[in-house]
């Protein structure tokens, strides 16, 4: 009398043995489910980081050279302002 | 360095997505 | 006579039952741990993407700026470039 339930699982025992199996294969079925999209998810979220990586260094390569060409610019021209400067005065010397 | 561990992290990140394609479970 | 395997299973029912629902437990957890695994990675390769796109978009705007200067010290190198020609051959005239 005092475990009522626990008399109705023991009677019931493979009755409930049987649910048990069928809830814990459609949990299982889910639960595979979910498993196999978050795998999928990761594998095209790592795609898309490995493809933005390698525009990245592209990128990186070709902002490095043209800063080489600018400081390169820069120079010739601090060097033909120079020049020019100098030829102006011998033309007035 | 760094860039050679993470590309051999994605390397293995990619192997247990993979891994868990793969496997098959929930058969009974 | 025929099905050996099938009389086996029904005397056992409830054993194989039982064994049945530790097994389909044990997959439960494992599959949940690994789906769960799965997420965490996921979200973590998101994350690092989304810091590498913040610093693609950071790279493409400072290149924008060296790519807009080179293009005015080119110009303002052949503007120079004529005006000194131009100096130089008033000079001789």
């Amino acid at each position: 009398q005092e475990y009522p339930e626990a008399v109705l699982v023991n009677e019931a025992g493979p009755q409930w043995l049987q649910v048990e199996v069928e809830r814990l294969s459609r949990e299982l079925r889910e639960t595979t489910q979910e498993k196999i999209q978050a795998a999928e998810y990761g594998l095209a979220v790592l795609e898309e980081k490995q493809q933005l990586k390698q525009r990245f260094d592209e990128l990186e390569t070709e902002h490095e050279a043209v800063r080489q060409e600018l400081d390169q610019l820069r120079e010739a021209f601090g060097q033909a302002h120079s020049a020019h400067r100098k030829v102006a005065a011998d033309g007035e010397s | 360095a760094n860039m050679k561990a993470g590309a051999a992290t994605e390397g293995v990140l990619a192997n247990f997505f993979n891994s868990l394609l793969s496997k098959k479970t929930g058969s009974p």
